[in-house]
């Protein structure tokens, strides 16, 4: 599942929230 | 002790809601009856006034083409398509800038990020519209709602004039916060009700069921203890926030197929990529 939501995998691994929204 | 690690809990939740959402329901009330020394929101009614408001949008990284069709002549008709075309891009962008906040704000959550990833993933896919449909109750009254960051103030009739499927998506929306707000409820209950919601163990596809069961019952029951405590007089207050979940379900299926409409009949039409994640093969 994690393969297909790739940008929620990422907010969920990284510590800070700033992603390239 | 048992009720002191409860009492905990809700400060911890309640501390890093005000952590993570930049507009807590305690200013858009604020805001929304006049009693707050910042300026007054301005107010869209208007395709005009949604033109004039627009700068306050958070939409600058979108091309501006109706402004650049409007020097070469284009109808009426074709511009007002274009501004709701680029609202709705900017009301994207805000969605998934609070599909992050609400993100960490799960992460806060204890035991949240000890979960099997794959869990984590379902349970935020499934949870986060229905935690950003009740955040957006705060910002709501009978006769409008507030936008980007409490400066704008969207009036429900401008909402509806919408061509459809536009003015189909936020009705639903105000039906349900003007009954979910007779409930009266503060930012410290809705830290501890958004992390129910979070935490519901019949999301399809969970791989591991017990350990988000166990964790939703620990904050059920500070919830229920917070509400006593802060709502006294008011009776069976948990068990009718309990059956907002019920109401809440049948508002995402709703948005979504509005979603799916737009996907179908506006060619221009282009979901973020985020929201189209957890879109995707959603209900």
């Amino acid at each position: 599942l994690k393969e297909k939501h790739k940008i929620l995998h990422r907010l969920l691994q990284n510590s800070t929230s700033p992603v390239d929204l | 002790p048992e009720a002191a690690d409860l009492r905990s809990l809700a400060k911890h939740l309640y501390e890093s809601y005000l952590k993570n959402f930049p507009l807590t329901k305690a200013k858009a009330r604020a805001i929304l009856s006049g009693k707050t020394n910042d300026n007054a929101p301005f107010v869209i009614h208007d395709m005009k006034s949604l033109l004039e408001g627009e700068q306050f949008i958070n939409c600058c990284h979108l091309p501006h083409q109706g402004q650049q069709r409007e020097s070469t002549g284009a109808t009426l008709t074709e511009l007002q398509r274009e501004v709701e075309l680029r609202f709705f891009h900017s009301c994207q962008s805000r969605s998934a800038e609070a599909v992050s906040e609400v993100t960490e704000f799960a992460k806060s959550i204890p035991g949240f990020s000890i979960l099997d990833l794959n869990d984590q993933v379902t349970l935020l896919k499934y949870g986060v519209i229905e935690v950003l449909s009740i955040m957006m109750a705060p910002l709501m009254n009978k006769d409008g709602t507030l936008i980007s960051y409490g400066q704008i103030f969207m009036t429900r009739e401008f909402l509806k004039s919408l061509r459809k499927p536009f003015s189909d998506m936020m009705e639903p929306k105000f039906e349900f916060s003007v009954k979910f707000n007779m409930l009266e409820l503060d930012d410290s209950d809705m830290a501890l009700f958004l992390a129910v919601i979070i935490l519901s163990g019949d999301r399809p596809g969970l791989l591991n069921v017990k350990p988000i069961e166990e964790l939703q019952e620990n904050v059920l029951h500070s919830l229920e203890l917070h509400l006593k405590t802060n709502h006294p007089d008011s009776l069976h207050l948990f068990a009718k926030v309990l059956q907002k979940m019920t109401d809440l379900r049948q508002l995402v299926t709703h948005h979504v197929q509005v979603i799916q409409l737009l996907k179908e009949s506006e060619v221009d039409l282009c979901l973020h990529p985020l929201l189209q994640e957890i879109m995707r093969d959603l209900y």
